[in-house]
């Protein structure tokens, strides 16, 4: 539902300006939000380097913004409080990229009832239709699940519902906050022309014959079959898990033919990565006897490496038997290059093998953990709260997830910290780490995904209702606790919400598949994010901002700035290398800066070595032919003397 | 420990975006435009 007028379209980049006011974790996620377009449109942003329009996000009063570029220059966009959630800072960004509201287009009426008694007085033109004059709907059916639609209690007046849809059945779906829908994407895509993503590279559930183009590889000694039934397992697969009749296809590698050291290898087609970090998902599963392997390579193509250059990425050894496991391995390839899955069967007999589904491959961060939780619905019939195993983050914090199911209605998460083996060595109160909890909407294509994610960020100054610090040590502010095997350990504070999915929405999609839930965890250190942002001057006229910038070609992702009307280029620096030069084009770093001092102390040594070898060998000979000199005259004396 | 040893961000209300903007009292346009010159 889209503002009709090309001179509302952004450009594909949008420029934009994460302000200071932003709270942490707001910003943590707003940047989570820019992946999420960067894997399933063709939108991509970039800090603002002089633009003459770029979007300002901001913390305002609340949660909002324009619709479409206004060409105001700098367009401000608000999460203020409460409005740091990704579905949010998605749905205000569609907004900015020229969306409205579901629920306004002209055809509404055939699919929504207003109920206009129920609504707030006063708040009725909120509710107003918009005809196809100011908004098209891009040729695509009305769309309750879209993350534009408001909900159906939107500005209600007591309790009753404002909105009520022609189909029941959607009466709960409208005003889902978790993703973009299917159509929202076809939408913004439509609208932007888009023919590609930045971050998706390949989705693979091999319904068909072609199984996208893998490939078996010639150095191996079996073949991976496509089945949609094994006798020892799988019973089906995982992308449809034996819903649909006739279809229901995996690759399948027996092991039980060969003996032990058998090995089987699929590659993927050649593929051309972007980003220079990449991460490979898929399911696993293992019907032999438990000592089956798969390794995974990559197989890049540099120059001079003809067949490619094969890497072992990761060994999977112990994998479970009798159900469906999420595998997760992180790349960083540069080069064109293959992904390659090799199975290798166990020494001694084995009865069945190893089976692969559902892949997915994009240029984007792998979650840090995987919650796998088996067994679901008991859980959540028993009404109970659900511990996860504990979980390190990468900078060493030991910390824990709690899944409150007590609630009959909704579902909690929580974040806790708990003590752990590195404390003594870490920063309390743990300062600025950012938890992203994602309950995996398991469709086999990544793309059509809609995960509910919540993201909370460790602020090291907040206290709790006692005055002590909420993050500092788990052995200081926690409390006693268990883990199943009798281990004592000190739990922190949760942190969270009680209402982060309701248990309707969780049943729905493939968040539960096979009786399985999977929670996936990512906590990383956002303290960088705390700098000035690059607070644009003034807003430049078109032509300084012309003159200038636009005139100048930073490298290396060097970023155009104005210094008193001057364009210089601020360039990229990492822990131990930078860029510098005028338009960042000289790389440095701090091993090179080591090998220069010290090749050119060992020059200087040598040097003056040299020089002292000379000298000594020219003091000698001086002093050796007076030497003989005196000799010979002593000589010539002593003649005469005797 | 107490029996939920938790903090609730949302104080256990799933608030919309409109929820959040008329709690503060905001007259946006549909609960969170920003209407301008040329708006609707």
């Amino acid at each position: 539902n889209s503002i009709i007028g090309d001179n509302y379209r952004w450009p594909h980049t949008i420029p934009y300006v994460l302000e200071d006011s932003l709270e942490m974790n707001a910003k943590g996620v707003i940047l989570n939000a820019f992946e999420r377009y960067r894997l399933k449109t063709c939108i991509d942003f970039k800090p603002w380097s002089g633009e003459e329009n770029y979007i300002s996000v901001f913390k305002g009063s609340g949660c909002w913004s324009s619709v479409g570029n206004i060409h105001a220059g700098k367009q401000e966009l608000s999460i203020g409080t409460n409005c740091d959630r990704i579905a949010t800072v998605q749905h205000e960004f569609l907004h900015a990229l020229g969306f409205w509201h579901e629920q306004s287009r002209a055809d509404r009426d055939d699919y929504i009832t207003i109920v206009w008694d129920r609504i707030l007085s006063g708040k009725e033109h909120n509710f107003n239709i918009y005809n196809d004059s100011v908004s098209d709907s891009l040729n695509v059916p009305y769309d309750y699940t879209s993350v534009m639609h408001y909900s159906k209690t939107a500005f209600q007046n007591g309790t009753e519902s404002t909105i009520i849809t022609k189909i029941s059945d959607f009466e709960d779906v409208i005003g889902q906050r978790m993703d973009f829908s299917d159509y929202d994407l076809l939408k913004l895509n439509q609208l932007y022309s888009c023919t590609s993503s930045l971050s998706f590279m390949d989705s693979c559930d091999f319904e068909l014959e072609n199984i996208c183009g893998m490939i078996q590889s010639s150095q191996d000694s079996a073949d991976w079959q496509r089945l949609s039934q094994v006798l020892s397992g799988p019973e089906n697969d995982h992308s449809n898990m034996g819903q649909c009749k006739d279809s229901g296809f995996f690759m399948h590698f027996n092991t039980s033919t060969g003996n032990g050291g058998v090995t089987a290898m699929l590659e993927s087609r050649v593929l051309y990565p972007k980003r220079g970090f990449q991460c490979v998902e898929f399911y696993l599963y293992n019907s032999g006897s438990g000592n089956g392997q798969l390794n995974v390579y990559t197989r890049e193509y540099t120059a001079g490496h003809q067949d490619g250059v094969l890497t072992l990425q990761r060994e999977i050894r112990d994998i479970p038997t009798g159900s469906w496991q999420l595998y997760y391995v992180t790349l960083q390839v540069t080069e064109k290059f293959r992904v390659v899955f090799e199975g290798v069967g166990g020494p001694g007999a084995s009865s069945g093998g190893l089976s692969i589904d559902d892949i997915n491959l994009s240029e984007t961060r792998c979650p840090h953990h995987i919650w796998h939780i088996q067994n679901f619905t008991q859980l959540l019939g028993g009404q109970t709260t659900v511990y996860s195993p504990p979980f390190y983050s990468s900078k060493g914090y030991a910390f824990q997830i709690n899944l409150d199911l007590t609630s009959p209605t909704n579902v909690g998460l929580y974040f806790h910290l708990i003590s752990g083996a590195n404390d003594d060595q870490l920063q309390w109160p743990c300062p600025w780490q950012q938890a992203t909890m994602t309950l995996l909407d398991q469709n086999p294509d990544i793309r059509q995904r809609m995960s509910n994610q919540r993201s909370i960020t460790t602020d090291p100054k907040m206290t709790d209702d006692n005055g002590s610090y909420l993050w500092d040590r788990p052995s200081k502010v926690g409390v006693e606790a268990f883990f199943p095997n009798g281990t004592q350990f000190s739990r922190g504070r949760g942190y969270g919400t009680s209402v982060f999915i309701t248990q309707e929405r969780l049943k729905s999609r493939e968040f539960l598949k096979g009786d399985d839930v999977y929670i996936l965890l990512t906590v990383e250190d956002i303290s960088h994010l705390n700098s000035t942002a690059a607070v644009p001057g003034p807003v430049p006229t078109t032509s300084t901002v012309h003159n200038a910038c636009s005139e100048v070609e930073c490298q290396n992702g060097g970023i155009c700035t104005l210094q008193e009307g001057r364009a210089e280029c601020k360039c990229p620096a990492g822990e131990d290398w930078w860029y510098m030069g005028k338009r960042c084009e000289k790389r440095g770093s701090t091993k090179d800066t080591i090998v220069i001092a010290v090749s050119s102390t060992v020059t200087v040594f040598a040097v003056m070595l040299i020089i002292t070898l000379i000298s000594v060998y020219c003091t000698r000979r001086k002093y050796r032919k007076k030497a003989s000199a005196k000799t010979a005259a002593m000589n010539l004396e002593n003649q005469h003397a005797f | 420990a107490p029996e939920k040893f938790v903090k609730d961000i949302d104080g256990g209300i799933d608030q919309d975006i409109f929820d959040i903007n008329e709690d503060l009292g905001l007259d946006l346009f549909e609960g969170d435009i920003k209407l301008e010159a040329s708006g609707r």
